[in-house]
């Protein structure tokens, strides 16, 4: 018969207290300041604005969004910040003058495409990489 | 769109002046990979019908946009992973026919400078409206293009194979023959024009004039001339240098 296996006592993780357990941890949109949190803004770029619209053929503008906000601890899980801000945040805490905050920027970032008139009146359509925030982040 | 974004504390908001929004707008446009705003030439009345060229660069536009899923794909294979693709309008056009042989031929001629250099080229097409012929009436057509490698005085030009369609004298709509293997040698004579060459042959070898045969030329309404579309994979962006 087998013996019944002994029970080993749980792993001690060293892994980071999870900030929705930890008590009175804000895990709405407001950081510790009552400033908001890192994530993506709405912004539109209009080439119309820009009175580029005689040679920009296709689109009108387009929405490239831009990141703004609080990278404080705890870092949300919302905020879907690397390790290595969290643990930068961390010696931010102990050490405010020397580290600095982590930052928040994008994370995913997708193409745009823009249809235009050349100098020579050729009609050229590219594919810009990297020109709409996807997702935000601290980093 | 949403709030605006907060400036820092301490800093003043106010609005650009002329320089710095030129500034800011040359910044944009290098983003776009543009060296600068082309100076648009005010396009006179006939102008403004809509092109052949435009017309097709919006639908691929669309298409890569992801707006053209709705009809069912790209207007073209060839779109595939291009990331930059380029139309050419400006061309030269000779009709020619040697007499005594009866060899007729259209022949154009693309300036290739705008071509920017050491992209890959994944596929270039070039594409000439047809109308129902009146005069070849039941015939099939073979029509064959060809690039113009090297201009002989004393002899026919040496040219070089491209592609072969054949159709009917009553079919009607865009031929699009495949010119990417032209395009080994632009890259090798970055600066010489483009020479296109296309001929027709009734189903018995027979030499016929394409505008004959139903092919649209530059006379064509600006909604059916002929142009070319080259579509390119762009290297990594490279990373720019700092302002």
């Amino acid at each position: 018969a087998a013996r019944p296996l002994k029970r080993r006592p749980p792993k001690k993780t060293n892994e980071l207290p999870h900030p929705h357990k930890l008590p009175g941890i804000f895990d709405d949109v407001h950081g510790s300041d009552g400033q908001h949190v890192c994530r993506r803004h709405k912004l539109y770029v209009s080439f119309q604005d820009l009175g580029w619209l005689d040679w920009v053929i296709a689109p009108q503008g387009y929405s490239a969004y831009y990141c703004d906000g609080e990278c404080s601890f705890p870092l949300d899980s919302c905020m879907n910040a690397t390790n290595h801000a969290i643990l930068q945040s961390l010696v931010h805490l102990m050490k405010p003058d020397a580290v600095p905050k982590a930052c928040c920027a994008p994370t995913k970032l997708s193409a745009t495409s823009v249809l235009y008139y050349d100098s020579s009146n050729n009609v050229i359509l590219r594919k810009h990489r990297n020109m709409v925030v996807r997702a935000c982040g601290c980093h | 769109g949403g709030p605006g974004p907060r400036p820092p504390r301490g800093c003043l908001q106010r609005r650009l002046g002329p320089r710095e929004r030129r500034d800011m707008q040359r910044e944009i446009l290098a983003v776009l990979g543009l060296p600068g705003r082309p100076r648009p030439r005010a396009p006179p009345a006939a102008a403004r019908l809509p092109a052949s060229a435009p017309l097709f660069m919006l639908d691929l536009y669309h298409a890569m946009a992801g707006d053209g899923d709705e009809d069912g794909g790209p207007p073209t294979r060839s779109l595939g992973r291009a990331d930059l693709v380029m139309s050419f309008v400006n061309m030269v056009e000779h009709n020619q026919a040697l007499g005594h042989q009866e060899l007729h031929w259209k022949e154009f001629r693309f300036d290739l400078t705008q071509i920017p250099v050491g992209e890959e080229v994944t596929a270039a097409e070039f594409r000439i409206y047809k109308l129902p012929s009146t005069h070849l009436l039941n015939r099939t057509l073979h029509i064959s293009m060809f690039e113009v490698v090297r201009e002989q005085s004393n002899r026919e030009s040496d040219l070089f194979f491209l592609d072969l369609q054949t159709l009917r004298a009553e079919d009607e709509g865009w031929l699009v023959l495949d010119v990417t293997a032209a395009s080994d040698h632009w890259s090798l004579n970055p600066n010489k024009d483009l020479g296109l060459r296309l001929y027709v042959e009734t189903e018995d070898g027979r030499s016929v004039d394409p505008g004959l045969a139903g092919l649209l030329g530059r006379q064509a309404p600006r909604s059916k001339q002929p142009f070319m579309v080259t579509f390119f994979r762009v290297g990594p962006s490279p990373v720019r240098a700092p302002r």
